[in-house]
């Protein structure tokens, strides 16, 4: 059987709650290490990678690997009724049709428990490969989702490129065009708005900013987001779960998106 | 014009 505690209800929620509009339905595959999430939107145009490792949990046993088949905007719902500083407990057994979820109040006084029914999902899995990446930029996780909301008012794509100076969102459309750079900060009085940037050459890549927007909506996760980047791949985009800034996290959100390219 | 291509050009399916 599995069974898991999380302290927080608060994060798995925020978790739940970034991907669900994403991607629909998903396998949580559990094992000794951990929790693991990795989903495709129904284009195959991006990926989400979960991990939550078992570091992250007060209590963890799991005694045999299991697939969790999860509609995801159905736990969102779930997960929705609990207080925000609930704990959370999660338990299937091997075979299991359903997935309990149980809320404590932090006295205890309170107990909600709730049963998610589970599905059979034949998802695809892709390889992801473990590179390094040409330009790492990390900055504030609520300017990023700012920049790209204020992107989107002009148009559909948006070009991200990175230089040593700074990074430069631009976009170009109907109405007209604009873009927005961010210079790196080397001392800023507050260290969650620093832009960092490491790189080895500048990389422009374009990507649509209609995913990217859904990435953002992980902001509430971390104060601060990655942004990794490298000719002709992928962008990566990742937050840490249940970690402080840029510390590591005991788990870690990320999405994928294939960029656009001249047809 | 840009076209948007897919995760599966990038990553092998498993």
């Amino acid at each position: 059987m599995f069974e898991a505690t999380l302290q927080k209800a608060s994060t798995l929620k925020k978790v739940i709650e970034a991907i669900k509009d994403l991607v629909t339905d998903g396998n949580i595959e559990v094992s000794e290490t951990g929790m693991n999430l990795q989903a495709m939107d129904s284009s195959h145009v991006s990926l989400v990678s979960l991990v939550l490792h078992t570091d992250m949990f007060e209590h963890f046993r799991c005694d045999r690997n299991v697939t969790l088949g999860i509609n995801l905007p159905n736990f969102a719902k779930i997960l929705k009724c609990s207080g925000n500083d609930d704990s959370v407990t999660l338990k299937a057994q091997d075979d299991g049709e359903n997935l309990a979820i149980v809320f404590e109040s932090e006295g205890q006084e309170r107990v909600s428990e709730f049963e998610l029914k589970l599905m059979d999902i034949d998802a695809e899995s892709l390889g992801i490969p473990d590179q390094d990446y040409n330009t790492n930029v990390k900055m504030s996780s609520a300017e990023f989702q700012r920049i790209v909301r204020d992107m989107t008012v002009l148009g559909d794509t948006c070009s991200i490129g990175c230089t040593k100076e700074g990074v430069k969102f631009s976009v170009s459309g109907d109405l007209g065009q604009g873009n927005i750079t961010l210079r790196q900060t080397n001392s800023v009085d507050k260290e969650e708005e620093a832009v960092t940037i490491e790189m080895d050459e500048p990389v422009e890549l374009n990507f649509a900013l209609r995913y990217l927007g859904f990435f953002t909506k992980a902001s509430p996760l971390c104060p601060r987001v990655t942004i990794s980047m490298s000719p002709d791949v992928p962008i990566v985009v990742a937050y840490n779960v249940g970690g402080e800034k840029d510390t590591e996290g005991a788990g870690s959100l990320s999405f994928y998106l294939a960029p656009k390219i001249d047809e | 014009k840009k076209g948007q291509t897919s995760l599966s050009s990038f990553f092998a399916k498993k």
